[in-house]
């Protein structure tokens, strides 16, 4: 039996957003510790780590370890018709193929539920190594966005590279290149909208845009976003989901040959 | 031109 009750449940629905351009299929797998999901895209270039502590949730019962295969564009209609305020509860029952969403309205005039078909997926789970990132910067989550996406319109690929001066995001394209430096900078009223860079060393690795505008999807779930940067290393790109846990996008670079 | 790297090639299955 598993019984899961968040009140906000409009986070569900951000969390659904920031992953279904990246993956249509995956399990989500309930334990004690929580509501989590790892998955990859399908061509394998990059993964998603979800989790979602049990402590977040002001009712949470999983009597054993259970893995719901979803298609994330099925659950993600599903959910889009819960209120933005509603409370969402997800339910399933030992050995049956349907997990269950009931959504409440805040003051309980209105309760509806919709039972969803589970799949079975066969997925890997990758194992992901604590490793020592040579560079990780903080930034505002829609300053992030902003670059991916301006960038995207001039080329294909972003170089990133952390030295003492700043964080620099370079492309180039067709039409011409375009450089951006974004200075530490702890000296802001509001501390979500420093940028602070903790180095080691200089690192540089180039990455595709495609995927690093992907995972921009997750900027409503935090005012920060935390890039970890290691060479020979996937890219690690954070978001922190307040008070439940966090999502994060692992990208693999691309390789000179 | 740079290749496109595999998450398979640095976290492995369990």
């Amino acid at each position: 039996m598993l019984e899961l009750r968040l009140v906000q449940g409009s986070l569900l629905k951000k969390v659904l957003d920031a992953m279904r351009e990246l993956v249509n299929d995956a399990n989500f797998d309930c334990s004690a510790t929580g509501f989590s999901l790892q998955a990859m895209d399908s061509s394998h270039v990059a993964l998603v780590a979800l989790l979602l502590r049990s402590e977040g949730f002001e009712h949470y019962r999983c009597d054993r370890n259970l893995s719901m295969g979803m298609n994330l564009n099925n659950m993600s209609k599903m959910l889009r018709c819960a209120g933005n305020d509603d409370i969402i509860t997800i339910k399933a029952d030992d050995g049956t193929d349907s997990v269950t969403f009931m959504f409440e309205s805040p003051n309980q005039d209105k309760i509806a539920d919709f039972e969803m078909k589970l799949m079975d997926i066969d997925s890997e789970h990758l194992g992901i190594p604590d490793a020592e990132y040579q560079a990780i910067v903080r930034m505002p989550s829609s300053e992030f966005a902003r670059i991916c996406k301006d960038l995207s319109s001039i080329g294909d690929t972003v170089v990133i590279s952390v030295t003492k001066e700043g964080v620099k995001f370079s492309t180039a394209g067709d039409i011409g290149t375009a450089n951006i430096v974004c200075r530490q900078n702890k000296t802001v009223d509001k501390p979500e909208e420093a940028t602070i860079i903790e180095m080691q060393e200089p690192v540089s690795l180039t990455f595709a845009l495609r995927y690093l505008n992907s995972f921009t999807k997750a900027t409503p779930l935090s005012d920060t976003v935390t890039i970890s940067l290691s060479s020979e290393l996937p890219v690690v790109v954070e978001y922190k989901i307040a008070e439940m846990g966090y999502i994060r996008y692992y990208l693999a670079p691309k390789i000179e040959e | 031109d740079a290749k496109q790297g595999n998450i398979l090639s640095f976290f492995k299955k369990i």
